[in-house]
């Protein structure tokens, strides 16, 4: 896999989505 | 014979990861066995892996005697409403969960032993339209439910006393949610796959749905059995058992396929096949490893991160296998026929 297939990796995706997410 | 139809391709090494015999429990009084699973269970300061096995009216608890047979200790009678599937509680001991119902589920029980009664009994713990249930780690339960108005998805914390300690729903997404998987090494993280073929997201500890990324329309009715995370990407285990068989691929058995959670993009990474000419049910994910019981009663395993066959089970002696569980802890491979007889592999 590479980041030109998949799109920007993030190792801390967890959190960021989380921070995101609607409560 | 089936092992005959094989390519040398699907079984390049079957001396170094072929299934082990390793012992045998045949239960007299089982009209049509529905389930088998293991359990942990400690008794007098000693823990030790019991056998479960289900009928569509009880359920029987196994323990071990030595050097290779299994002696029936006790049988819940669930005689209402039948039996459909054993749900495994990773890591949590003492306690057998089972699911019931007539087409779909209705209820969830969990059958223990009450040491203040010194009885064993069982208890409710969830009743409704239930799609999908799953066992998770410290003593967790998810599960999707729906009314006619709404879908409700919810996490259990089981009590050893076989209650609910706490209760946290999660966000639905729009589609009917069908199978549940954690994600490995992190606690708080849960994927779902739902009736629209996407994977979902959701935070356990806030209920937050986090990311809905479709899987697209190649294999439908994709099922989730396990997650990974690593380097930044969610790699899922699916399973597709309504896939048709194609010329160019054969039939997929398993897939992982590797998701960004921050994009929503995703890509396959491994693709593991039936055996030639096969049709396969619903099959059972430990670790790196599938199983899965064929429709010619014969029971497949496979390497997942090697994206091939690694053992076959022909059919048993006392006929076509119909069902194939891990066993927890690593122990091997429960494979079991309609008749009650349950056989354990080490694999």
């Amino acid at each position: 896999c590479s980041e030109s297939d998949l799109g920007p990796i993030s190792l801390n995706w967890f959190e960021e989505l989380s921070a995101e997410a609607p409560p | 014979d089936l092992a005959e139809q094989l390519t040398p391709e699907l079984l390049d090494s079957p001396r170094e990861e072929s299934l082990q015999f390793v012992s045998e429990l045949k239960d007299p009084s089982c009209a049509c066995a529905v389930d088998v699973g293991t359990v942990w269970w400690a008794a007098a300061g000693c823990r030790e892996l019991r056998v479960v096995t289900a009928s569509e009216s009880a359920v029987s608890l196994w323990e071990p005697l030595p050097p290779d047979c299994w002696a029936k200790i006790h049988t819940w009678h669930l005689a209402e409403i039948p039996v459909i599937q054993i749900v495994p509680l990773p890591d949590t001991c003492n306690l057998v969960c089972v699911a019931l119902g007539e087409l779909e589920i209705g209820e969830i029980r969990l059958l223990l032993y009450s040491s203040e009664t010194d009885s064993f009994k069982h208890s409710l713990v969830k009743t409704g339209n239930i799609t999908a249930v799953v066992g998770l780690k410290d003593q967790r339960l998810v599960s999707s439910s729906r009314t006619m108005q709404e879908q409700q998805l919810e996490v259990v914390l089981l009590s050893e006393a076989g209650g609910s300690k706490d209760r946290q729903t999660l966000m639905p997404p729009e589609e009917t949610v069908t199978a549940f998987a954690e994600v490995e090494g992190m606690r708080e993280a849960l994927v779902g796959t739902t009736a629209g073929n996407s994977v979902v997201i959701w935070n356990l500890k806030t209920g937050q749905l986090l990311r809905k990324m479709h899987i697209g329309y190649s294999y439908p009715a994709s099922i989730c059995h396990r997650a990974y995370s690593d380097s930044g990407l969610l790699f899922v285990v699916l399973s597709h058992p309504h896939a048709k068989e194609s010329e160019s691929c054969g039939s997929p058995a398993f897939r992982v396929v590797a998701f960004n959670p921050r994009t929503g993009r995703s890509t396959g990474v491994m693709f593991c096949c039936l055996p030639p000419g096969c049709a396969g049910r619903r099959g059972d994910v430990w670790d790196r490893t599938g199983a899965a019981v064929l429709t010619s009663g014969a029971v497949a395993v496979w390497d997942l991160l090697r994206g091939r066959c690694s053992a076959l089970l022909p059919p048993g002696p006392a006929g076509r296998w119909a069902l194939c569980r891990w066993a927890a802890g690593g122990a091997g491979l429960l494979a079991g026929s309609h008749d009650g007889t349950v056989r354990l592999y080490r694999y």
